[in-house]
């Protein structure tokens, strides 16, 4: 009898798990941590059913997946010129949509759901706070306008939110310039 | 070629580790 070893499926990124979590009196570099990285299907699902689901972190914490070589923040050298599509959810729907749409998400990420544009993806984050969540897809520059909008609409589809709902895409620049809470939407799906 | 992997696929292994 021949005993397959047991293979594990190989996704085609590495990707690391970053954990920020919001504490004053530190800096905001050192409130961020690289938890651990996976580049199998079963290593992330160990992972994932091993961490704290989102809608029970406490507020002001993060979860950030991107690809291994790029750091959850703006400055990075594949985000800066990059931007996110973003999710922002009601209060209610912590309890409701919040757990689902983050994993809805990272299997778009992981299984590289958007085709050969998934090349532009950079990560996800998932901001957790008091006065709404937000889910986000980053990716890597805002003038490649067809990976950006092919990856929009997947992603919309992914989540599977009503076509009429309409989600938008703001560069990074912009959401680090901005002088008030609105920041100017590039694309919208 | 890329590894592409569906949704329903990879929501197959989610469990599957906890089983064996």
């Amino acid at each position: 009898v021949v005993v397959e070893p047991h293979v594990k499926h190989p996704l085609q990124n590495r990707w690391a798990l970053w954990f920020y979590k919001n504490d004053k009196s530190k800096m905001w570099q050192d409130n961020l941590r690289l938890i651990t990285k996976f580049d199998t299907v079963e290593d992330f699902w160990a992972l994932y059913n091993n961490i704290q689901l989102v809608s029970k972190l406490s507020s002001g914490c993060d979860y950030s997946v991107f690809k291994d070589g790029i750091e959850p923040m703006w400055e990075d050298r594949r985000n800066k010129c990059g931007g996110r599509w973003l999710i922002t959810l009601s209060k209610q729907q912590r309890h409701t949509e919040l757990d689902r749409f983050w994993k809805e998400t990272l299997l778009c990420l992981i299984g590289e759901g958007f085709g050969s544009f998934s090349r532009d993806v950079c990560g996800a984050v998932v901001n957790v706070r008091a006065k709404g969540d937000k889910i986000a897809v980053w990716t890597t520059n805002t003038e490649n306008g067809e990976a950006v909008t092919y990856i929009g609409r997947k992603y919309k589809e992914g989540l599977g939110l009503p076509p009429k709902l309409v989600i938008g895409y703001q560069a990074h620049a912009d959401t680090a310039t901005k002088s008030n809470s609105i920041t100017k939407n590039k694309f919208v799906v | 070629g890329k590894r592409q992997y569906k949704r329903d696929f990879l929501l197959g292994f989610q469990f599957m580790a906890a089983c064996t």
